[in-house]
């Protein structure tokens, strides 16, 4: 159902509440669990050294356009593929089939995979900060205004990144094309979970 | 709506934390 499309984001903290409610009610619910991880993201992005030189539209465009990826790249390790379970922020874990139920398709396989990918890296917290940003500052994003000063600081950025997986891992040359390799998926991430909520929405 | 982050209200939160208020609400 339509309902259970929205429940089971496992940033939602209390997927199962009781029916009867209107959407309007449903939405409002879940935005008190969605809302706390979203403005963490644009903490996290203040914080990156020269985002806030960015216009205040690119600033917004950029969180607008990102804020789910990096959340993907946040709870990936909620994801546990040998169990396969999910635990949502709540700490309630639950099985893949029951995701399935709660309407969670293709869009739970892909956010299977690619926590799978990026877990196996074992990225330490300073990697996996830095790979956020980079995340987070894509001067490709739609309706961007000043691509040149968003294009410079992702550059900045991924030299950083880079470095610092030089410096981590010596002799592992493929590693830093293997955590930008995850980009791409992110965005594909990123396409499913919004048909997702449109399907929502629309219904 | 097109735009999945405005049905979410997420621009909303975003524009209000950007700015330092601590008050938000979703639409």
């Amino acid at each position: 159902s339509t309902r259970d499309v929205l429940l089971a984001c496992p940033m939602n903290m209390n997927p199962h509440a009781g029916s009867g409610r209107t959407a309007q009610e449903i939405w409002e619910d879940f935005s008190l669990s969605f809302t706390p991880a979203v403005r963490e993201v644009v903490e996290f992005a203040k914080h990156i050294p020269g985002f806030r030189d960015l216009c205040q539209h690119d600033q917004v465009t950029l969180l607008k356009a990102g804020t789910f990826e990096v959340l993907m790249v946040r709870f990936a390790s909620l994801f546990n593929v040998k169990e396969q379970t999910v635990k949502f922020i709540s700490g309630t874990k639950y099985s893949l089939e029951e995701l399935r139920q709660m309407g969670m398709g293709d869009l739970l396989n892909s956010m299977f995979d690619f926590s799978e990918k990026l877990n196996n890296l074992s990225l330490t917290e300073e990697e996996l900060a830095l790979f956020t940003a980079v995340v987070l500052v894509s001067a490709d994003r739609s309706s961007i205004k000043n691509v040149d000063s968003v294009e410079q600081l992702q550059e900045t950025l991924i030299r950083a990144l880079r470095a610092l997986i030089m410096k981590n891992h010596p002799n592992e040359t493929s590693r830093f094309t293997k955590l930008l390799l995850k980009l791409p998926d992110l965005r594909t991430l990123n396409n499913l979970h919004s048909e997702k909520l449109l399907s929502f929405r629309i219904d | 709506c097109a735009d999945p982050a405005s049905n979410l209200g997420l621009e909303d939160i975003i524009r209000k934390a950007l700015m330092g208020n601590i008050e938000t609400k979703v639409e």
